[in-house]
């Protein structure tokens, strides 16, 4: 409840954002610096790319762990099972045939 | 597969409440 009027020295009202953001846009949230990839659910650029390949096999079986690191060379290996974790602590993939096969939840 | 069957099950429960 605190007015936009700031006591500004000169400089407008846009007194909390540097001048290389863009104060047309909404901010999210708030504390992340702008990163394009994470407009799902706060997910990080990895986890999200992650998901997509995940979401991205039509397979019964899923997709393999071993495929997701061939996909995603610039990934190392632990930080694409941390991802995998991750989504599927959250619900967003789960594992299939065995531990190394996961399948997304929403696949649209 | 009853297992794929039933992790899916689990999954989307726990996504559902998750995005409560």
């Amino acid at each position: 409840s605190k007015p936009q009027s700031t006591p500004g020295t000169g400089g407008g009202t846009s007194s909390n954002v540097t001048p290389m953001s863009r104060p047309g846009m909404e901010s999210m949230r708030g504390s992340y610096s702008g990163a394009n990839d994470m407009a799902n659910n706060g997910l990080s650029a990895n986890q999200n790319q992650v998901l997509s390949l995940i979401r991205s096999c039509p397979d019964q079986q899923g997709i393999s762990i071993q495929d997701l690191k061939l996909r995603l060379s610039g990934i190392s290996l632990g930080v694409i099972k941390q991802a995998v974790e991750f989504l599927s602590n959250e619900g967003h993939i789960f594992s299939t045939i065995d531990e190394d096969h996961y399948k997304s939840t929403d696949n649209d | 597969l009853d297992r794929i069957a039933r992790n899916k099950k689990a999954a989307l429960e726990k996504l559902a409440s998750a995005q409560t």
